[in-house]
């Protein structure tokens, strides 16, 4: 898993 | 974004709406569990920390403020509204929740995508959303007969998780390194939770009968 990566669902 | 996920949104918002609604016109929160209320509000405020700082995109930003802002509202009714809150079934809404919390917040910190303070809340609020239902199935249970807002909230709610799934399957299918799959699991046990009450849901709605739940 990269590093800062966001969650863009709710 | 595709039009499975805006719907799920969509339909989660007027889940809480109905709910809203039903308290606010009705003057009584009767057959609602304040524990799932507030296992939500624990879902969304865990989950929503990154309010501060992704700015992903304003869809998102909005919803997370409207979700806090609308269940708070909810338990606001129920704990302090002077109407409302005698109304409130106490006596059957007695599920602990820490049964819920406590498993939810250890396997986050085991099971988790990245070991940091906001990625554990985060995964502790998928996990936590997925069983958050238990204690309002249960009152439902215990109380048998459901009146229809009530109702229809519920099955505004799974309806919600049932177009997040096929989200997750068109995503799946056209994003090339889209793969998710503690939120997978956990929506897939959470809408599992509702299929039950859905068996019974339709066939009232089908009969055009009041929803009543088997002992």
């Amino acid at each position: 898993e990269e590093d800062g990566e966001e969650h863009d669902e709710l | 974004m595709n039009i499975f996920r805006v719907s799920a949104d969509i339909l989660h918002l007027l889940s809480i709406l109905v709910l809203l609604l039903k308290i606010h016109a009705t003057k009584s929160c009767a057959g609602i569990s304040l524990k799932t209320q507030e296992l939500y509000l624990a879902v969304f405020v865990t989950r929503y920390l990154d309010l501060f700082w992704n700015f992903h995109s304003l869809y998102n930003s909005v919803f997370k403020v409207v979700y806090i802002a609308t269940s708070s509202m909810i338990i606001w009714y129920m704990k302090r509204h002077r109407g409302v809150k005698q109304t409130y079934d106490k006596d059957h809404d007695t599920f602990r929740y820490l049964f819920l919390i406590v498993p939810c917040a250890v396997l986050a910190l085991i099971v988790n995508g990245r070991f940091s303070l906001f990625e554990i809340l985060w995964t502790f609020s998928i996990y936590l959303e997925a069983v958050a239902i238990l204690p309002q199935l249960v009152l439902l249970q215990r109380t048998k007969n459901v009146d229809n807002l009530t109702g229809n909230y519920v099955f505004l709610l799974g309806l919600y998780r049932a177009f997040y799934i096929l989200n997750w399957i068109y995503r799946y299918a056209t994003e090339p390194h889209y793969s998710a799959w503690i939120v997978w699991l956990s929506g897939l046990v959470q809408t599992g939770l509702y299929l039950d009450f859905f068996y019974y849901y339709l066939q009232a709605w089908k009969q055009s009968k009041k929803l009543q739940l088997p002992s």
